[in-house]
């Protein structure tokens, strides 16, 4: 999957690629403080492509600890559990349901959002694809916006990006292709060597998608996320993120 | 010829009856289209005696079925149904009986089914054609449709064919058609599926319908059963327009149930000695077995006193459960009947418990009351019991009721339950009493929704059937129905909000307004017009409810008269329609009636014709004794010198 971090201070997007094995989970967010955990797990293209087997999120599970509150979402159905308590439904339906707080919409198949007591909010994005193509599977998407109110103590793949690391990008010269100039950033005692690019954002536009221009990381955004990405990958859906 | 040339060749096949009556054709074709069946039973028959005799038609109806059509073909003469106000068609019905020239057609009441029967006096050689029609809603009970259809041919058919259409838009889980006319039929029942459409056919050859290989009798006797499920992607429910109506079929699943307090409130008056109560005995082992961990229960015994297992409500703790069991063995039914006083007692319990927070506030509260009498002791007087009890039930609680056999006023029994948002159940009091009981619990052991309102947009629809409902139960559905403004808007859109055991929901649900009709017209076993009928078909069912609780005569003749305009408009026999069946001259008539309700009957699940007090009338009087015919006027006899003076008819309200 490919990750676009918005840094709102310095105004910059920033992109990167884990590339893990299908079945792992990924942390996203955790906020042990908060309750709140979003991880996701990965599923795997039909087929290789030059070796390599593309992964995408096919499955992202959203826990808020304190209402011992679960919502799982894969391509094929949405899981509501709360306690003893599981209520299932698909993407064929559009519906809303509240509870203590946490409210889940799901527009049908669009996406979801879940939000926690008007804090937090996530959207989960469904990608439908042609069901014989000979490589590709449906996917999610996971957005979640700058504003949400988590803890200092917030931590992720995406989590530790809430509080935005100082970026310094120079040095921008031509790269190898003219359309993806290069530069160094400076970021978390890092220099990196970046390279323009642009990834999607499916929002406003869910087949075609709205280019979003960011500095490509490379490596699985070493250097630019905490650690290594494998530190990332949790035993559970509803595993906290275990820091070193 | 009102034959077909197959039937005239099958003339030649010998089916030798004794009674000169051959039955050459015998064929049913039920159009499920969207839970909404249409059933059509086409008999011919020939009387090959030498000498006019009576040949009779009987076929047995399910209770929650209209007719909507029966016509008679004797001798070429056709005779047309058509659905009259009730004073009219008998007015005139009376008018050609004062002729002579009219006979009856009979309904009576079984358990689940009624029996139409009519009768016919007809020369030697007469051919007759009966065909009768009839409308039901396929209700969903425990996950299931399940279709029943009564033959009885009572004879060997060569032409013997029960065709179920079935056709589902949203697509069919399954398909079943256990075998339950024995083992005799054993892989005889073919069942096609494909994913919207399923065809459901039996055919047995003469061969395969006799009794034994000599055999002159049939084994075809029985209930024919076809069951079915659809395909549920959407917990807001399948949303259908079809013709300038729409109907929403509302069932999720994969909800979680709601945990309930539940308060059995037992009769244990001496009518209750013997098989009723050892049955209510067998029953409540294994209901109480099945309450769940989250489950509050008590039990209410009464007789003329009031008695509580527990004063007030306990966990469903394996040791509270075994506790009830031994209590409710122990019971010796004995004394009179305060159905008053045990009704408030368990309303005075739940009130209690609710006010000390012992159950949970988004769990459900329902008393069930299983009574097999009338009140005999404290307050009696019925009116004023359903005062008392809907004064003192809070909005929360619910009442369901259960009639044992029929000493009990199921009418109360139902009016009480409905005035207090849950249901009635007549459970026969036979052998298989327990399993009514625990059936009937079953269905209501699961409630997974509370506060259930299914709204659609003002300017888009009228005429919306009932749309708020107190609970939905697991394996059961909702439904809704309406007319779709003709100048609306091409999507149709509904949202529902309803209570789950954790979260408020609000689901939607959305329906092309011309889709369905582009698809059904493609379609062959398809009923059309369903949607409309389905309309109807609930509306006159709610308002034929509304009556029954209707405070004062203005407001229940303002009711009839809803119910006779609807029933008219879409051709139902109901309780307050006939059918009058005509000759084409329009000079004989007979008449088709709705039966009496099996109230204060003695004789609880005894087969029909053993039934006493149902018929004003005796049997028909030339049924058994053929009279000889003059062999002339017995070929083109004009059916009028046939029909008998006398006639039979049943009398109700």
């Amino acid at each position: 999957p490919h990750f676009i971090i918005h840094l709102p201070k310095c105004k910059q997007d920033i992109c990167f690629n884990i590339d893990s094995e299908p079945g792992k989970i990924l942390n996203l967010v955790s906020d042990p403080n908060l309750g709140v955990v979003v991880n996701g797990q990965l599923i795997g293209a039909k087929k290789l492509e030059e070796t390599k087997t593309s992964t995408f999120f096919g499955t992202i599970a959203i826990y808020y600890k304190k209402q011992d509150m679960k919502v799982e979402i894969s391509t094929e159905r949405i899981s509501v559990t709360n306690g003893k308590h599981a209520h299932l439904f698909t993407w064929e339906e559009t519906g809303n349901m509240t509870q203590n707080g946490v409210r889940i919409s799901i527009k049908k198949d669009t996406y979801i959002t879940v939000s926690v007591n008007e804090e937090i909010s996530f959207m989960v994005l469904l990608h439908r694809v042609w069901k014989k193509h000979p490589v590709n599977v449906d996917f999610l998407g996971f957005y979640t916006p700058h504003t949400n109110m988590f803890s200092p103590e917030v931590h992720g793949l995406l989590g530790q990006f809430f509080s935005e690391p100082e970026v310094k990008v120079f040095n921008v010269h031509p790269g190898s292709d003219p359309k993806k100039p290069e530069a160094t950033m400076e970021v978390k005692g890092h220099k990196l060597a970046v390279t323009r690019g642009w990834q999607k954002d499916y929002r406003a536009d869910k087949v075609y998608g709205t280019n979003v221009y960011c500095w490509f990381i490379h490596n699985s955004g070493k250097g630019f996320i905490d650690g290594h990405y494998k530190d990332y990958i949790v035993p559970h859906l509803d595993s906290f993120l275990q820091r070193p | 010829s009102i034959f077909t040339a197959d039937e005239v060749e099958n003339e030649e096949v010998e089916v030798e009856t004794g009674d000169g009556i051959h039955i050459y054709s015998y064929k049913v074709e039920a159009r499920i289209t969207s839970r909404f069946a249409h059933t059509t039973i086409c008999s011919r028959v020939v009387n090959t005696a030498q000498h006019a005799q009576s040949v009779v038609f009987n076929m047995q109806i399910p209770k929650s079925a209209f007719i909507t059509n029966f016509t008679m073909n004797v001798n070429g003469i056709t005779f047309i149904g058509s659905v009259k106000e009730k004073t009219v068609a008998r007015s005139l019905y009376a008018k050609a009986r004062a002729r002579g020239k009219a006979a009856g057609i009979v309904r009576t009441n079984s358990n689940d089914m009624e029996m139409f029967r009519t009768e016919v006096h007809v020369p030697e050689g007469s051919k007759i054609q009966f065909e009768i029609h009839y409308e039901e809603m396929m209700q969903r009970k425990l996950g299931v449709y399940e279709y029943n259809l009564n033959l009885q041919p009572g004879k060997l058919v060569p032409q013997f064919q029960v065709d179920v259409y079935i056709y589902e838009p949203k697509g069919i889980a399954f398909v079943r058609a256990p075998n339950s006319l024995g083992e005799h039929f054993e892989g005889l029942v073919k069942v096609t599926t494909s994913n919207q459409k399923a065809h459901v056919c039996f055919k047995p050859t003469l061969h395969e319908q006799r009794k034994c290989h000599n055999c002159s009798s049939t084994a075809v006797d029985g209930v024919f059963t076809v069951q079915y499920e659809v395909i549920r992607e959407d917990n807001g429910g399948d949303l259908q327009v079809s013709n300038g109506y729409f109907v929403h079929f509302f069932a999720p699943i994969n909800l979680s149930p709601l945990p309930k307090n539940i308060i059995f409130v037992i009769d244990i008056s001496g009518s209750m000695w013997g098989l009723k109560m050892k049955q209510t005995v067998q029953a409540m082992q294994t209901i109480l077995d099945d309450l769940g961990h989250d489950d509050f229960f008590s039990i209410i015994d009464f007789n003329h006193n009031v008695r509580c297992w527990s004063d007030e409500l306990v966990p469903a703790t394996s040791i509270q459960t075994s506790e009830a069991k031994k209590y409710i063995q122990e019971i010796q039914p004995n004394g009179g009947t305060n159905i008053n006083e045990a009704l408030l007692r368990a309303t005075h319990m739940l009130s209690n418990a609710m006010n000390y927070g012992v159950t949970d506030p988004r769990s459900v509260s329902m008393i069930i009351l299983v009574s097999d009498g009338d009140p005999t002791v404290g307050e009696i007087k019925l009116s004023a019991i359903q005062k008392n009890v809907k004064k003192r039930m809070r909005d929360e609680f619910s009442l369901f009721s259960l009639g044992i056999g029929f000493d009990v006023d199921y009418d109360f029994l139902e009016r009480i339950a409905l005035e207090n948002r849950g249901m009635a159940q007549r459970i026969y009091a036979n052998q298989d009493a327990s399993q009514q009981l625990r059936d009937f619990y079953q269905q209501v052991s699961s409630p997974l929704l509370r506060k259930i309102l299914i709204e659609y947009p003002d300017e888009a629809v009228t005429d919306v059937t009932q749309n708020s409902f107190d609970k939905y139960f697991s394996g059961s559905e909702l439904v809704v129905a309406g007319r779709v403004e003709p100048h609306g808007y091409s999507v149709l859109q509904s949202v529902i909000t309803a209570s789950s055991g954790t979260m408020d929901l609000s689901l939607q649900a959305e329906a092309d307004v011309h889709e369905l009709d582009e698809i059904l017209a493609l379609q062959r076993h398809v009923n059309p017009g369903f949607a409309r009928q389905l309309w109807a078909y609930i509306t006159v069912n709610q308002l034929l409810a509304e009556r029954s609780l209707a405070s004062t005569a203005a407001k229940k003749r303002k009711i009839t008269q809803k119910i006779v305009s609807m029933a008219l408009e879409h051709q139902f026999v109901t309780p307050m329609t006939a059918m009058l069946v005509e000759s084409e001259s329009g000079d004989e008539r007979l008449l088709a009636d709705s039966p009496k309700g099996p109230k204060q009957d003695c004789c609880a699940g005894s087969s029909v014709m053993g039934r006493k007090g149902l018929l004003t009338n005796g049997p028909p009087p030339w049924a058994q004794s053929p009279t000889a015919q003059p062999t002339a006027l017995a070929v083109k006899a004009p059916l009028v010198e046939a029909l008998p003076n006398r006639i039979t008819l049943v009398e109700n309200d």
